[in-house]
């Protein structure tokens, strides 16, 4: 399976995220 | 070649969250992610909410590379 080989994709993910989550601040309506 | 690099990546970790390869991503795939990704449901839906520039609850490839695009410094031209 290839579940090992996407984890490296995974942190890159992860940080992609957070990134997002870092400039744009959680809603707030 | 950046941007064919930059296309590349964004592919693949766009799989990574369209699973059963539908060609969009959901904010109920997005929500399954929690299970991998250091994240909370919320925050997953902000995230989604985010990239979602038409806000029509479908994430397309093109979003998400526009997106990971601007992640990585790569300013979109508007």
């Amino acid at each position: 399976d290839s579940k090992a080989a996407a984890s490296g994709s995974e942190g890159v993910l992860a940080n992609f995220f957070n990134s997002l989550l870092s400039k744009k601040p959680a809603t707030s309506p | 070649e950046m941007q064919d690099m930059l296309t590349q990546k964004a592919t693949e970790l766009f799989m990574l969250c369209d699973k059963e390869e539908k060609g969009f991503i959901t904010k109920r795939d997005m929500q399954r992610l929690g299970g991998e990704l250091p994240l909370t449901p919320d925050q997953l839906e902000a995230v989604f909410d985010s990239l979602d520039d038409d806000g029509n609850g479908y994430l397309t490839l093109e979003e998400f590379t526009e997106g990971f695009g601007g992640f990585l410094g790569f300013g979109s031209e508007d």
